[in-house]
């Protein structure tokens, strides 16, 4: 009901080589034809209600959908990096929670930037970056969260003044500073990607929605930047974050923003957190929904009635 | 229990098994887990197989109990069972999925894959 695929330039790796057919791959024993690969639905056939039941993710209930139904799960470049390198440090018997950019979590999570660029053609000084983090469970801890920025080659020259320019992040509508990075105008246009830390701004938990909002202003001059006071006060034209390379109009998916939090388990049992999401589908009167194997007589009959299982 | 009923009506000491390390080679796309899961879609999860009979091997790290219930087990099988053939030592396993609301997510799993057996 959904797909997951790796770019082809995103691995040379055996192992997530083997993951590329993921988004191509048959349904059961139905070949899926190459237009329906593509735009990444199921097929309509008999038995899908039941193949729903069979394929759904954990916690994911019944009458659910994910919000992006359809389309294709794109796994962002960071996080196939993230995966390669922990999983070879795991097979020579290295713990990945050692790795400092792991933070010591042992659950990494990406969420994709939801907001939009303001479409007005005024300069753009303020940029919203919208996350869904209702995924994240507040039974969880929370060590660490960054934004990663994908900032474009800016055209050159700027033909900006020669003033230091600083990037700020401010939870919307908050005066707390959760980062600032300091850019050189005059500097090297090169593409890439801006990392901010937003721990500050996770840390109340239990969140829904996560606003985060970039800040462009002109820093003061050094006082011993002489040549430049000697040529008089001079007003720095108003920033644009677009033409900082901000802007998210024609933006590929890799190059979107993205909010990586860092949380560490207790919990090391599988079976438990397979409970768990099933008390949760219970809950929600979705009994059924953890999906059982698919070479099974009957999934939809898979889980015990109520009566069987108080006989249990 | 499963094994003595595979096994019960053969004799001989070659179908007397020691407890040792199987394999077991786990396909998520053959669970229809590959829908959420990205990575891996296979990995070797090994599993552990044989009878745990006195005398116990050492590099079976028995417990005591277990010493003593196969102690007991050979002098009079049919009082008590004898000890288990189960995983002593597992290691985790990385694994790349989608979760509920379509964000990729890694995450370590623990206890995945068995690295030696001993008796319990």
């Amino acid at each position: 009901f959904q797909q997951a695929s790796i770019s082809s330039s995103s691995s040379s790796s055996t192992e997530l080589d083997s993951t590329k057919d993921v988004g191509n791959r048959k349904e059961g024993k139905m070949q899926r034809t190459p237009q329906e690969s593509a735009e990444g639905r199921t097929p309509p056939e008999h038995g899908l209600r039941q193949k729903d039941l069979r394929r759904r993710p954990p916690g994911q209930h019944q009458g659910q959908e994910p919000p992006g139904r359809g389309l294709r799960v794109v796994p962002h470049e960071y996080m196939l990096s993230i995966y390669k390198t922990y999983s070879i440090a795991e097979k020579l018997g290295i713990n990945a929670s050692f790795f400092q950019s792991s933070k010591s979590a042992n659950t990494i999570t990406s969420f994709v930037d939801r907001g939009l660029d303001d479409l007005s053609h005024t300069p753009l000084r303020r940029q919203k970056y919208l996350f869904d983090v209702s995924t994240l469970s507040d039974k969880e801890e929370l060590v660490g969260a960054e934004l990663r920025l994908y900032r474009q080659a800016p055209p050159t020259p700027w033909g900006l003044p020669a003033r230091p320019l600083h990037l700020q992040l401010f939870p919307c509508l908050s005066p707390l500073l959760l980062d600032a990075r300091t850019l050189d105008p005059q500097g090297p246009t090169q593409a890439g990607w801006e990392v901010f830390d937003v721990w500050q701004g996770l840390r109340p938990q239990p969140w829904k929605q996560l606003c985060l909002e970039l800040r462009a202003a002109w820093g003061e001059l050094d006082a011993g930047d002489t040549g430049a006071r000697a040529r008089g006060p001079q007003q720095p034209p108003p920033l644009d974050l677009r033409s900082l390379g901000f802007g998210r109009r024609v933006r590929p998916p890799q190059e979107r923003a993205l909010l990586v939090v860092f949380t560490r388990s207790q919990r090391k049992n599988l079976f438990t957190e397979m409970h768990e999401q099933l008390g949760s589908a219970e809950a929600a009167g979705a009994e059924g929904s953890w999906p059982a194997p698919s070479g099974s007589p009957d999934a939809g009959s898979w889980l015990p009635s109520p009566g069987r299982r108080r006989r249990r | 229990t499963a094994f003595a009923s595979r096994h019960g009506k053969r004799h001989g000491k070659k179908s007397r098994l020691r407890c040792s390390r199987k394999p077991l080679h786990v396909n998520f796309k053959e669970l229809g887990w590959d829908d959420w899961i990205i990575a891996p879609l296979e990995y070797e999860a090994y599993h552990c197989e044989g009878v745990c009979d006195f005398p116990l091997r050492s590099h079976l790290e028995p417990t005591n109990h277990a010493i003593i219930q196969t102690l007991m087990n050979s002098m009079d099988p049919g009082s008590t069972p004898p000890s288990c053939c189960v995983p002593t030592k597992l290691t985790p396993i990385s694994i790349l999925y989608i979760d509920a609301g379509n964000n990729v997510v890694y995450k370590q799993y623990e206890d995945m894959v068995v690295e030696s057996c001993g008796c319990r």
